[in-house]
């Protein structure tokens, strides 16, 4: 039996949001730890991986390890029928061939209840290593998710480089060129409104903006960003997920390979 | 103009 439920649904509908139009298909692995999902989009250029603790559920029980392989954009559909305030709790038998989704809004007393049929998935996971990225940028994720938007009005991707004396993103199109240098924050008045900037030696990669406004879809899910980067690795773009105490819960990452001059 | 590298370039399957 496997058996979640989250007070807070509007997680799982941003969660849901957030991945449904890179990847149409992936199975959720279900454990004693929680939920994760591993899934790279058709293309094979970027990668969604997103995990969601078991404490971080309000009730949590799964009785034996269950694979969960779905339609993503189907169970974005109905999910996003639940309201923000809804509970919402997936449920599963152990031999599942289904799951049950059940949306209890709070001040009534009323549940919908809606199945969803699971599919057997060949799911090709990646093993992603621990690596020690050169830069790392810390974000307000709105600060992010516009910048991604507004390059993309001039160009198709963006260069990032970073150095001792800032961040820049740049991009250049028929039209022209535009670029944003974001320095560090002075203060930590406001954490959420905070950039911060690691360096430990210079980078300068280019990125398809088209993958950078999808991940930006998750900026909902937490008020800052994480950029990882290093010379010739993919980018990490993660957005941790926090409950109402500021404990993490979960996070959505975002894997992007650059792109190589030719 | 730039190739767009996949993701199997840098992480293998499982």
């Amino acid at each position: 039996m496997f058996e979640a439920r989250m007070v807070r649904g509007f997680i799982i509908k941003r969660i849901l949001e957030a991945i449904k139009d890179l990847v149409s298909e992936a199975s959720w692995d279900c454990s004693t730890s929680g939920m994760s999902l591993q899934a790279m989009d058709t293309s094979h250029v970027s990668l969604v991986s997103v995990s969601l603790k078991a404490d971080g559920f309000d009730k949590y029980r799964c009785d034996r390890n269950l694979t969960l392989g779905m339609n993503l954009a189907s169970l974005a559909q109905i999910v996003k029928a639940a309201g923000n305030d809804d509970v919402i709790t997936i449920k599963a038998p152990d031999d599942a061939d289904k799951i049950t989704l059940i949306f209890e809004p709070k001040s009534e007393t009323e549940t919908w209840e809606y199945e969803i049929k699971l599919m057997n998935l060949d799911s090709e996971y990646l093993g992603i290593p621990e690596t020690d990225y050169s830069v790392k940028i810390n974000l307000p994720s709105h600060k992010f998710q516009r910048i991604c938007r507004d390059l993309s009005q001039i160009g198709d991707s963006v260069t990032i480089s970073a150095a001792k004396d800032g961040v820049r993103f740049s991009t250049t199109g028929d039209l022209g060129s535009g670029n944003v240098k974001l320095n560090q924050t002075a203060s930590a008045d406001k954490p959420d409104e905070a950039v911060t900037i690691k360096i430990e030696e210079p980078i300068i990669l280019s990125f398809a903006l088209k993958y950078l406004n999808h991940f930006a879809r998750a900026t909902a899910l937490s008020p800052q960003v994480s950029l990882s980067l290093s010379k010739d690795v993919p980018l990490v773009v993660e957005y941790v997920i926090h409950d109402d105490d500021d404990d993490e819960i979960g996070y959505i990452r975002y894997y992007l390979a650059p792109k190589i001059e030719e | 103009t730039a190739e767009q590298i996949e993701l199997f370039a840098y992480y293998l399957p499982k």
